[in-house]
């Protein structure tokens, strides 16, 4: 079946759903859990050894952090393989059965560890009782031991030069965790595959670059990602969008950043809109107290608590004056329409005019006071 | 919630249940405008269809609906594009509800951090939600007193994770008052000094809250989102 809930019913049983077909009926399924991504077996089966259901559920499971960190205590060499025998049993291909580790890898495992474990406080988990696991050579049953070059360590693990395991946060993490300090060797960004940040020398995976979220401190992994011609302007993610394109309504760039903070409001409140690349402060004239609702939403600050005509004195700014909005129910209109709706002023030099100051105030974050009960 | 107590009707107005059939709650939610919630992106793990979700706000015992209740159908959600479900690094996501809620004084928005604004390290905030309280799941909201924790002191109770971040940390070393599973996307809420309430954290992840292991939660850090949260709501306000 392709659904391993069928496989113990699928021989020839109708109780399948009928659009499995009973020749890949399977109960054997690839393992995912990162942890134990290198054994010398690639296919596991629920429940596994201690009750999990599926493997999502294992890797949030407790043992799966508990297993490599004792790992680093280098308590028994064949830990790691004993853990992922019991957390994602092997999947005989052919029986489509579970083969359980042999009851001597549990015994070792246990033995060497459990004390470490004692030291923190912490107990060996109880699902494990090495008494389920067939000894090896019984007959009838088959059961798992390590091969001699089995990995000791989990891919989650850095292996030190002296064998030993360390977490791979700990790798480079400017403390020596392996007994030869070789987890601090060769820390550079481009040893280990990544690229430096010039700025604060962190490493990043190249992936990271020209993705459009900045992930160096000085945001250098996402700069010179694009040429832009003059007469356009470059997107969040460094397409490039002819800048009477941007905020006109219309999304153009992919991560539609031609769209962004088409409005803002100036430090001193004044309403200010972007068109084309270029700043405007809006005029007040044909303006409509709708408009500064919208434009409150539009910037996120919720509704408006105040809407002011000032004169503009001595700076020359570019003004947009705004034409009677066309819709009735201006509320609907988005700003950026609105947007369309004003015409770029030229720049007026001290010409005294009417700016607009708006004051938006988002009602949140406010309890119901307690409410008074006689007693 | 672990540590806990029972929280009084009304008390946490922007908290929410987001559910879906036939489970009822599955996590929390926090609305953050009159069409707007919060969560964190792993609870649509298997359930990505808006379809299957609704948001249930002004209740206190999911058991018994109260007159104050208010539901709403889910229209989009917004899962971050980097969300990363292996190491639960950028676990959040946006909630566009179907239609309004009605602000009342059980239904009521929370603020959101100003950019760059954080908790400070030791400050006390509150945790709510419908979790595990290590013993039982609740009908009722539970709250709890939770204290920030600084990323480095954090980091060390986690070995085998990375906190990055987009990641916060509140609790305490012997993990008596904890968030747990069932509490994920619920709030971490924090008083300013003019008594408002802002929103940093979305319950996350962390230890197995109800076994021996030890150690604080790890919340989404809305402060890390502030700008994409308010990108995301003004493109579907505005259509883009």
């Amino acid at each position: 079946c392709t659904s391993t809930s069928c496989s113990s019913g699928c021989h020839g049983n109708t109780s399948c759903d009928l659009r499995n077909t009973v020749n890949n009926c399977s109960g054997c399924e690839p393992i995912s859990l990162e942890i134990c991504m290198n054994l010398p077996y690639n296919s596991t089966r629920f429940p596994n050894y201690l009750g999990h259901h599926s493997q999502k559920e294992t890797s949030v499971s407790w043992e799966s952090s508990l297993f490599p960190a004792l790992v680093q205590t280098n308590c028994y060499k064949y830990l790691m393989f004993f853990a992922c025998t019991v957390l994602v049993p092997m999947c005989d291909p052919v029986t489509q059965q579970r083969v359980p580790p042999c009851r001597s890898l549990c015994r070792n495992s246990k033995e060497r560890c459990e004390s470490v474990l004692g030291i923190v406080g912490l107990q060996w988990p109880e699902d494990t009782d090495c008494a389920q696991f067939p000894e090896e050579g019984q007959a009838n049953s088959s059961c798992l031991l390590p091969d001699p070059d089995v990995n000791e360590c989990s891919p989650s693990h850095f292996k030190c030069r002296s064998g030993r395991c360390v977490l791979s946060s700990k790798r480079c993490d400017g403390h020596m965790d392996c007994d030869d300090d070789s987890d601090e060797e060769t820390c550079g960004c481009v040893e280990r595959g990544l690229w430096e940040c010039p700025g604060d020398k962190t490493c990043i995976h190249h992936n990271m670059i020209c993705d459009g979220f900045p992930d160096c401190s000085q945001q250098e992994d996402e700069k010179n990602c694009s040429v832009c011609s003059n007469h356009e302007m470059e997107c969040n993610n460094h397409q490039c969008v002819h800048r009477l394109l941007w905020c006109d309504g219309r999304r153009h760039c992919s991560d539609s950043s031609d769209e962004w903070n088409c409005v803002s409001l100036s430090d001193e409140g004044f309403v200010v809109v972007h068109k084309a690349g270029l700043e405007y402060r809006v005029c007040a004239d044909g303006w409509s107290s709708n408009l500064s609702s919208v434009a409150c939403i539009q910037m996120g600050l919720g509704s408006t608590l105040l809407t002011q005509i000032t004169h503009t004195h001595t700076h020359s700014f570019s003004h947009t004056h705004t034409l009677s909005p066309t819709h009735k129910h201006t509320h609907t209109l988005s700003f950026t329409h609105t947007h369309t709706h004003t015409s770029a002023g030229h720049k007026t030099l001290f010409h005294p005019s009417f700016s607009l100051f708006v004051l938006c105030v988002l009602e949140c974050g406010r309890r119901p006071a307690a409410r008074m009960v006689k007693r | 919630i672990l540590g806990g107590r029972t929280s009084r009707p009304g008390r946490w107005p922007w908290q929410c249940s987001l559910q879906s059939e036939p489970s009822g709650h599955i996590c929390g939610c926090v609305l953050i405008g009159n069409k707007w919630a919060l969560t964190v992106a792993h609870c649509f793990e298997g359930r990505e269809s808006a379809d299957v979700w609704k948001v249930v706000l002004g209740i206190n015992n999911l058991d018994h609906p109260s007159p104050y209740m208010q539901t709403r159908h889910v229209k989009s959600i917004v899962v971050h594009s980097r969300y990363n479900r292996a190491v639960v690094d950028y676990d959040i996501s946006v909630l566009e509800l179907e239609t309004e809620v009605e602000v009342t004084s059980y239904v009521r928005p929370v603020c959101l951090p100003g950019r760059g604004q954080l908790p400070k390290a030791d400050q006390y905030c509150h945790i709510t939600g419908w979790g595990h309280m290590g013993n039982r799941m609740p009908f009722k909201l539970q709250e709890g007193e939770v204290r920030i924790i600084s990323v480095s002191q954090c980091q060390s109770y986690f070995d085998m994770k990375t906190i990055t971040s987009r990641m916060l940390c509140a609790g305490y070393e012997a993990g008596t008052i904890d968030s747990c599973m069932g509490d994920s996307g619920g709030p971490l809420v924090c008083e300013e000094d003019d008594g408002r309430w802002s929103l940093y954290g979305l319950t996350s992840w962390g230890s197995v809250c109800f076994s021996k292991v030890l150690g604080p939660g790890v919340y989404a850090n809305v402060t890390h989102f502030t700008e994409w949260i308010e990108r995301q709501i003004y493109l579907r306000t505005f259509n883009l």
